[in-house]
């Protein structure tokens, strides 16, 4: 689903800038 | 009758070995692992073993996470949503983690 998709790239986003 | 009975022991192995002892940190919030507090990481870690492809509901974290209560299992979840360790899925009940590690 591309709804899904779309949650976990913002997620993996979310992530790296917390890791910046 | 005899007093046989041996003096009361108490067996230094239990109470020295400190892997039991590790249940008492669980009620408090403050101990942070890694950035993350017990329950956090406790719900992090279920959320990742998840084998289902549409995640972990929140029924099944509380099932699985019995000494904790359903608005503190949304609270970790909320949390790890917004640092991306998780995201939903189908509904805003499921969640799968983005480590994959």
């Amino acid at each position: 689903q591309e709804r899904i998709r779309k949650n976990k790239e913002a997620a993996l986003q979310r992530l790296a800038e917390r890791n910046v | 009758r005899k007093s046989h009975m041996p003096a009361y022991r108490v067996p230094q192995s239990f109470s020295s070995a400190g892997t039991v002892d590790m249940e008492g940190y669980g009620g408090g919030s403050s101990l942070a692992v890694n950035g993350l507090t017990a329950h956090q990481s406790q719900v992090l870690n279920l959320i990742k073993n998840c084998p289902v492809p549409e995640g972990m509901s929140l029924q099944e974290l509380k099932l699985q996470l019995q000494n904790m209560s359903m608005s503190t299992i949304k609270q970790a979840v909320e949390f790890l949503s917004s640092e991306g360790h998780i995201y939903s899925t189908v509904d805003d009940d499921h969640y799968k983690s983005t480590d994959t590690e």
